[in-house]
């Protein structure tokens, strides 16, 4: 399975329709603070299913919908789209006809979060599943977010040891 | 559950011993369960010694050293099971020079040898210029957000300008 | 109890608003008690808005924008008493050259306007060019610091070599 | 009251004697990572009369001691003195005597610490009191130690109004 492209609509200050290609080897994402970048993480976890708005950095969930800014309203809808590869046919079956496999997740201020694969809705349950069998979760030790670092160093050992059970 | 959390441990344990020698160019580390008899009560310290100092408890080490080790650590978790992703936001703010060199030469290893693509968020000019490709986040108009790519060559004026 | 709390919480909040002001070249920030009615068991929230941004809870900033408005927390409970010396250990490493400089210039008032001596601990390029001097802690002898005396002119292979 | 000078002897990694010039206006420390920079706050803490061995990073003060490397072997004591000017009088009247002021604290392993001021010894309540008069006690704000920022920010709001205690 390959991660191919990320879109943006509407997701916390990505307002405008982005794509980030997501290409082998090692990308690399530049800007000042507060410009976005650790933003564009976010959208992926969420994409993969992420449910904690704390671990988006939010009170609820609605907080990841574009707030508005000086000029432009606030929006009602954000949706991220999460482009895989799917030639190796190692997704869960339910999926595993596609070669390539599109994972849309898109939230409506007040109704909450609902999912997409290859255009038929799916459950948030299956999406999580998909990604945790690639080993890529909304969880898992590969998304190192940026905090994460800081939070092992400071874990107590009991807490530290939480990070082992990703690896059984 | 225990047989499990063990077999975890020492997998993980291995690959850090690894890890650590290759991000700190030398020394030695290893992983311990403390403060239970019983591996799925039990803490996870983690004892390093950087080159030319002696082996102590993560907490004594310096700023810099303690983020290097996490991520040995985080890396050896990863290396049990290597997903088609990795993500790493600002992992490298703490590290001098000298460690950002390593760093980005294990990210390379890593990205040749398997089939992981790598995501860097940086600012960190040593790290930018070690990239396949970089894009740039940009706030032309306040509060909304634009992706654009940007020239290596370009990368310095990128990274900080508000 | 209470008046003395309320009465510092007063004096701390004008100076962080104005401070905020400074480091982020516009904006607006303020401190809040929240989750108790007794000012003795509250707790103390930051609301902060960047240029351009729209208000809100320290947590949804980005993290170089966290770190700045906590130094202007740090600075404003400082300034209700300034000490003859203050020490700032690496609070510039997740900050972008914008914001460096800012933060530079603010220390740099700080030490004009005040008696406060200034010992900064940085690795960022740009604020050892703003120091009036530069010490290098060096190891040559593995485990062994030693401190000497920088040029700053020097200071670039200072930093980074290990 | 005017911060002149620390001297750091068997301190953690400073096993040799050295001296730090502390003068007006701004001084900058550089150095790579592990290098000793921290270990110079710590100092100046630890000399104001820091009690805690976990605020210095160890699990308990004789830790403070220079330990060896693969050459040389760990010491038995560690000293730091602080060297200050009084010039206008600012400090607690029994050392308000003096325009130059010099604190000692001295540990030797298995024994504690020890204080002296201007050569006669001093309690440790009396140093913590003389350094609190000119707010700078080792836990005040002006001593923005390397994890200090992070931990504001990671705070829980009851936890983090404790700061404004410092000011009132
Ligand atoms: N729902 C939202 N609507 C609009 N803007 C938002 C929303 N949520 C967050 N933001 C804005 O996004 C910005 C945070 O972006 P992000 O954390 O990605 O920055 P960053 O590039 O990672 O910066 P740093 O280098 O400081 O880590 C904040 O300024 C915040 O105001
Ligand atoms: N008692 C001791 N004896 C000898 N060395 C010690 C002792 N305590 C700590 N050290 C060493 O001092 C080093 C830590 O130094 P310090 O924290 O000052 O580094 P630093 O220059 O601040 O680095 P960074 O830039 O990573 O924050 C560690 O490598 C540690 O091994
Ligand atoms: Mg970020
Ligand atoms: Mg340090």
């Amino acid at each position: 399975v390959n991660f191919l492209k990320l879109r943006l609509t509407g997701f916390k200050s990505f307002v405008d329709p982005t794509e980030l290609l997501i290409e082998p080897g090692i990308t690399g994402i530049v800007g000042p603070n507060g410009c976005g970048k650790s933003n564009l993480v976010e959208a992926l976890r969420w994409a993969m299913g992420e449910t904690s708005a704390k671990r988006m950095r939010g009170g609820e969930m609605d907080d990841v919908i574009f707030g508005g800014n000086t000029s432009r309203p606030g929006r009602n809808i954000a949706e991220v789209a999460l482009f895989l590869n799917n030639a190796d046919r190692k997704v869960p079956a339910q999926f595993n006809d596609f070669d390539d496999i599109e994972v849309v997740r898109r939230i409506e201020r007040g109704s909450g979060s609902f999912y997409r694969v290859n255009g038929k809705e799916a459950r948030a349950r299956d999406v999580q599943l998909l990604f945790a069998d690639v080993a890529s979760g909304a969880n898992s030790p590969s998304l190192v977010s940026q905090g994460r670092v800081g939070a092992i160093i400071t874990a107590k050992p009991v807490e530290r040891r939480a990070i082992l059970e990703e690896a059984a | 559950g225990r047989e499990r959390m063990l077999a975890a441990f020492e997998r993980v344990n291995t690959s850090f011993e690894k890890l650590f020698v290759r991000l700190f160019g030398g020394g030695r580390a290893h992983l311990k369960l403390v403060d239970a008899e019983d591996p799925l009560d039990a803490g996870l310290e983690i004892m390093a010694s950087p080159p030319g100092k002696r082996l102590q408890v993560l907490s004594l080490l310096s700023g810099g050293e303690q983020a290097l080790t996490a991520l040995a650590l985080l890396f050896a978790v990863f290396l049990t099971n290597p997903a088609p992703i990795c993500v790493l936001d600002e992992v490298d703010a703490p590290l001098d020079d000298a460690n950002v060199d390593r760093f980005c030469s294990l990210v390379e290893d890593l990205a040749r040898e398997g089939a992981t693509r790598f995501l860097v968020i940086t600012h960190h000019r040593m790290t930018m210029a070690r990239m396949d490709r970089l894009y740039g986040v940009t706030m032309s108009e306040r509060g909304v957000s634009q992706l654009v790519s940007v020239d290596l060559s370009r990368a310095e004026e990128m990274r900080a300008t508000a």
